[in-house]
């Protein structure tokens, strides 16, 4: 379902991220046409990454997918 | 802190809560209690008070559930998501879940009931999550004893309800450190396998080469066997260990790793009994020396021979003109020693044995 094409190695990292996103920070489900998708993704692990504090890059880096891993309540970061 | 879109809450001062079953992990008294001390956090600090009831509708219904357990939310099996809670409301309003796949503790192995309760019910009363890493309401867990509330959390639950009228004393937690406090001063430095870690309360910054904003964590959640207040650190790369010091005693970190029969008393190195506390230790890669410094004095341990230097302690003042007397932390670089106390940070040449510049500490965390 993604639409930014994925480096093979790291779809699963993509995957988690998205299902990460999607959870906590309201990324949108659904097909928004390539670059919708990519330019939301984008937006959203910007969210996350000014709320816990990282450097804003817009990118999976391994500071924001790390974070990402670690054990946390169910509720999401923003929104309803 | 963070509250829920339009500021949600319980009207009535007086809450009613209802447990509806028990995870197997726990006694049903230790559950209980678990609950019921969460709930007093909050009362501690605002007018609400917690009704237990054991039939019919509770504003908070607390249950333990896995994976799709009837409010479309499903939880993910082992780790990740712990638990949920639904802001204040009628029907699932103020609703606290727990994940059943999870492990519940009381005490310090993952997952302290106790700790998520109180975060989840939070969530029950209001609070959204907070971006402060020292709040209780910040979303990723990390266990750490003592009243769990921080300043954070207690400002934000007193905005909605305001303060406990006959307020117990409590002993909230110190928000997170501002990096950028021009007043900052660290608790310890060292270098860890290429990046620069910076200890400070009960969390620690780590600077990567390439990385342009050092990240805070709490130290508990990467080292959770070391203590929550750090004195010295310092790292002998040649050996591979970081060296952590708190109060008399030492913890050897191989990466995140500590170290078989850590901790040992400081005393082991030849310090005297008489000293209790190590403010600073550095090793000079260049001498094989590692120096420590305490109160206005510092000694000399040979790394190679495992003992400490004779001629020593020295005094700080008259070894490296143009310092302070006293040092908070100290690193080593490329033959320069930067020594930090309180608000300053020297750079000293080891070579010419003086002070080249003197900087704010915070400049370090690229302030």
């Amino acid at each position: 379902s993604f639409s930014v094409p994925l480096p093979p190695d790291n779809t699963d990292n993509y995957l988690l991220a998205e299902k990460y996103l999607r959870r906590f920070y309201g990324l949108p489900a659904g097909l928004q046409g390539r670059q919708g998708s990519a330019d939301a993704f984008q937006t959203s692990i910007k969210e996350m990454q000014k709320f816990f504090k990282l450097e804003v890059t817009g990118s999976l880096d391994d500071n924001t997918l790390e974070l990402m891993k670690q054990a946390r309540c169910g509720v999401p970061d923003i929104g309803e | 802190y963070n509250h829920f879109p339009r500021h949600l809450k319980w009207q009535s001062n007086t809450v009613t809560f209802r447990i509806l079953n028990y995870t197997p992990d726990l006694k049903k008294a230790d559950v209980d209690r678990a609950v019921r001390s969460a709930l007093n956090v909050w009362a501690d600090v605002t007018p609400l008070v917690f009704k237990k009831l054991y039939h019919g509708n509770a504003d908070i219904m607390i249950s333990f559930g896995s994976k799709e357990h009837g409010d479309y939310n499903p939880f993910d099996g082992p780790d990740g998501l712990l638990a949920h809670a639904y802001p204040p409301g009628q029907g699932i309003g103020g609703d606290t879940h727990f994940d059943e796949d999870e492990h519940w503790t009381k005490d310090s192995s993952a997952y302290n009931l106790f700790i998520v309760a109180a975060h989840e019910l939070g969530h029950a009363l209001g609070m959204s999550h907070s971006s402060d890493a020292g709040a209780l309401m910040y979303p990723v867990y990390s266990y750490a004893t003592g009243f769990p509330l921080a300043e954070d959390d207690i400002e934000g639950i007193q905005a909605l309800y305001g303060e406990n009228p006959n307020p117990r004393k409590v002993k909230p937690k110190p928000d997170a450190p501002n990096k950028c406090d021009p007043m900052l001063s660290f608790d310890a430095v060292t270098e860890l396998r290429g990046e620069t870690i910076i200890f400070k309360d009960r969390f620690y910054w780590r600077i990567h080469p390439q990385i342009v904003e050092p990240e805070q964590t709490l130290i508990k959640s990467t080292w959770p066997s070391i203590p929550n207040k750090v004195d010295a650190a310092y790292e002998n790369p040649e050996k591979d260990l970081v060296i952590i010091f708190s109060g008399i005693r030492m913890w050897a970190l191989n990466g995140y790793n500590l170290v078989d029969g850590y901790p040992k008393y400081i005393h082991k190195l030849g310090l005297p009994k008489s000293i209790r506390k190590i403010d600073a230790a550095v090793y000079i890669r260049d001498t094989g020396k590692t120096l420590f410094f305490t109160d206005e004095e510092y000694w000399s341990y040979d790394e190679a021979t495992g003992t400490m230097d004779s001629g020593y302690p020295r005094s700080i003042e008259t070894d490296f003109p143009g310092m302070d007397d006293e040092v908070d932390a100290a690193a080593y670089h490329y033959g320069y020693l930067y020594f930090f106390h309180e608000h300053m940070q020297y750079e000293y040449s080891y070579s010419s044995r003086k002070v080249l510049r003197i900087l704010r500490t915070n400049s370090i965390l690229n302030c």
